[in-house]
């Protein structure tokens, strides 16, 4: 990480930020929620709090401007440059401001306004750019999901070397201690959200969400019912990142951040190893989404926007990877969530759609609900 | 400058007008008094800003304008600059 020049940072831990100007291509709304969840991903790291304001002066005024809009850095139209933001400090500093020649988005068809405002938000606290690639402040876009997205270790010891940790109240609580409450289960048909894995296991096909997982036959939507991760797969907990099954070996694997698991139907075999086994590159730290293809006998590990293939035969990394997702996938849009191949065609689930993809066809054949997988 | 191009000619010109820009923007310090730059007689400025931008990119420093630098100048980015400003 680095600090700018003679490390400015607010002297107080109180801020205030307000939207002085919206843009066409999103809603007030959406753009006051991605702002949001743009300053949240700080204030979890560092003890910051960031108050909203209306109307006045607001320590870090964020706008959405055109070309030259008097900074002294003017954008230039779509791409290239796609926001800006002022170290702390009176005036405009903290300022942030965005392209409004971009097209903003909470999702992948365009920039994502979290991504780019959790960037600009690191300038407006303080932070320079990035040498890490893996860093949310590394001056190059690419795209974040907003409901799974952890602040980065590199960008974490940078904020706290400028405010420190946020730290959990030392003293005796001060509210009437409240017993932990029991998470209620997500809402199981929000359709704005996608499946963390999904992977056949046996006849069974199982579906990956947070702390919880779906099993269903393939071709009978009844009897779905959900069921906590921990119960089957105490190792795994929550969140899984990717699964797929060899079923000629009768083998699962299971991935979460750099390690994954074997499985034999629900049976652990041994203790967890590291996604580089498979030949993937130290800069990967986690993987986003896997699937076996039956007739080749590879697996593909997608990456963010890349993907890349592994030969379960010769038990090595294809070359010539990673590719981009989009170009080799035509129809399948953006960030890959998890995967699946049944009956010949790959199931690509991206946020609140999956793409059924034809390999002879090599096209998009139908688009559904991924919520409709677990019967909503 | 076509010593900066692994390129082929047809592209050099778009491509070094882009780069130009580039590191106009993101490489080099604005602000204040223009601190004046004491170079080595044959030493070329944009060379050594290229340099600079494939140090940070953790590229292969050549000080040429190759593909692999122009692929990370092609990139959608974010305003700030990224050398000390």
């Amino acid at each position: 990480y680095r600090l700018f020049p003679g490390e400015p940072k607010w002297k107080k831990n109180i801020l205030t930020y307000r939207v002085s100007k919206y843009t066409p291509s999103m809603s007030p709304a959406e753009v006051d929620k991605a702002v949001e969840m743009a300053l949240r991903a700080w204030s979890t790291a560092v003890p910051l709090n960031f108050v909203r304001i209306n109307s006045g002066e607001a320590d870090i005024m964020i706008s959405f401007e055109t070309g030259d809009h008097g900074d002294s850095y003017p954008f230039d139209g779509p791409r290239g440059t796609l926001a800006h933001a002022f170290a702390p400090g009176e005036g405009l500093g903290g300022d942030t401001h965005f392209d409004n020649a971009e097209k903003w988005t909470m999702g992948m068809n365009g920039f994502n306004l979290f991504t780019v405002a959790a960037h600009e938000f690191g300038h407006a606290l303080g932070l320079g750019h990035s040498t890490d690639p893996s860093a949310l402040m590394y001056p190059t876009y690419k795209y974040q999901n907003p409901y799974r997205f952890h602040l980065p270790k590199d960008d974490v010891k940078g904020i706290q070397a400028l405010y420190g940790p946020r730290k959990t109240f030392p003293g005796k609580p001060t509210m009437p201690h409240i017993p932990p409450h029991k998470p209620s289960l997500p809402d199981l048909c929000d359709s704005s959200s996608s499946f963390d894995a999904v992977t056949m296991l046996g006849k069974e096909l199982l579906l990956f969400k947070d702390r919880i997982f779906w099993r269903r036959q393939v071709h009978l939507a009844a009897g779905i019912r959900p069921n906590t991760i921990t119960s089957s797969f105490p190792q795994l907990m929550s969140n899984v990142d990717a699964a797929y099954e060899v079923p000629e070996r009768g083998l699962a694997f299971f991935f979460k951040g750099p390690h994954y698991w074997i499985t034999r139907g629900f049976q652990m075999q041994g203790p967890p190893r590291t996604i580089y086994d498979f030949g993937l590159p130290r800069r990967v730290q986690r993987i986003d989404a896997a699937v076996y293809l039956r007739k080749p006998q590879k697996t593909l590990f997608f990456v963010g926007e890349e993907y890349y293939s592994y030969d379960e035969r010769k038990k090595k990394m294809e070359k010539d990877y990673p590719k981009n997702t989009e170009e080799e996938f035509s129809g399948v849009s953006g960030h890959v969530d998890a995967a699946v191949e049944l009956n010949g065609y790959i199931y690509f689930f991206s946020g609140p759609k999956t793409f059924k993809y034809d390999t002879e066809k090599e096209d998009v054949v139908s688009v559904v609900k991924s919520s409709s997988w677990i019967g909503c | 400058v076509p010593t900066l191009f692994a390129a082929t000619p047809r592209t050099f010109r778009s491509s070094y007008q882009l780069a130009q820009d580039y590191l106009d923007k993101y490489y080099t310090p604005k602000g204040g008094p223009q601190a004046g730059e004491m170079v080595v007689r044959q030493g070329n400025p944009m060379v050594r800003k290229i340099k600079e931008l494939q140090s940070f990119f953790g590229l292969q420093v050549t000080g040429k304008l190759d593909p692999t630098t122009m692929h990370v100048i092609k990139r959608p980015r974010c305003g700030v600059p990224d050398v000390a400003n």
